[in-house]
């Protein structure tokens, strides 16, 4: 564990936070994707079934849990509670676009020929692109919230610090795992539109709005 | 599984 690693995954943490805050405190989950979280559940679902099989901390096994129970504590939100103000007529990415081809890849490019590792590597390839129909919903209706365009950073930074983390561990420890980082590099370089967009204005008091 | 393949990243 550095510095680099832990920033990630606070990052990660505080994004999930804000979006549950913003949903239940606002009651509403207009200009979220519930489509880009029902991949995310997916993605947790996946990668941790490892918690069954083998231990590494139990910082590390409470934040998986954490990871999978909020996710689908999320689509309940958006699903069920507050489904009245879940605004399905911007959410038209298909879904199964990204997992169909992520999960051939999987089976062509992975580690290990095993249930297990093929499966994480799933959740390794589908999370990269997890967030694009939250990205397609908000280039759809051309802008964010404000406290939804803070969810979007905290999320892309998570990936951006991890990368910091894998060039570290690559020097210090002689560690690196390609599949993690092309794909940690995929998913970072999808935000960056976002990124410069949330600096130029979100930063200086304005709305994320995008050109028409 | 073997040893290195235990993913110690989140």
């Amino acid at each position: 564990m550095n510095v680099f690693r832990l920033s990630g995954d606070v990052s990660h943490l505080l994004a999930i936070l804000i979006l549950l805050m913003k949903i239940w405190k606002t009651r509403s989950c207009a200009g979220i994707s519930g489509k880009s979280q029902i991949l995310f559940a997916l993605v947790y679902t996946t990668r941790y079934l490892d918690l069954f099989t083998s231990f590494i901390s139990p910082y590390n096994t409470a934040m998986k849990v954490f990871f999978i129970a909020s996710s689908y504590a999320t689509i309940y939100l958006i699903y069920l509670k507050f489904k009245a103000t879940y605004d399905r007529n911007h959410d038209t990415f298909r879904m199964e676009f990204l997992v169909l081809p992520v999960l051939v890849l999987a089976f062509v490019v992975n580690h290990d020929f095993t249930p297990l590792e093929i499966l994480w590597t799933f959740s390794i390839y589908l999370e990269s692109v997890a967030i694009l129909p939250q990205l397609f919903m908000v280039s759809k209706t051309g802008q964010a919230e404000t406290i939804t365009s803070h969810y979007l950073f905290a999320l892309g930074m998570y990936r951006a610090l991890y990368i910091v983390n894998w060039v570290y561990r690559y020097y210090f420890e002689g560690f690196y795992d390609l599949i993690a980082i092309i794909a940690g590099v995929v998913q970072t370089v999808l935000y960056c539109d976002f990124f410069y967009l949330y600096v130029t204005k979100v930063l200086k008091g304005k709305q994320l709005t995008l050109p028409a | 599984r073997t040893p290195d393949l235990l993913h110690d990243e989140l």
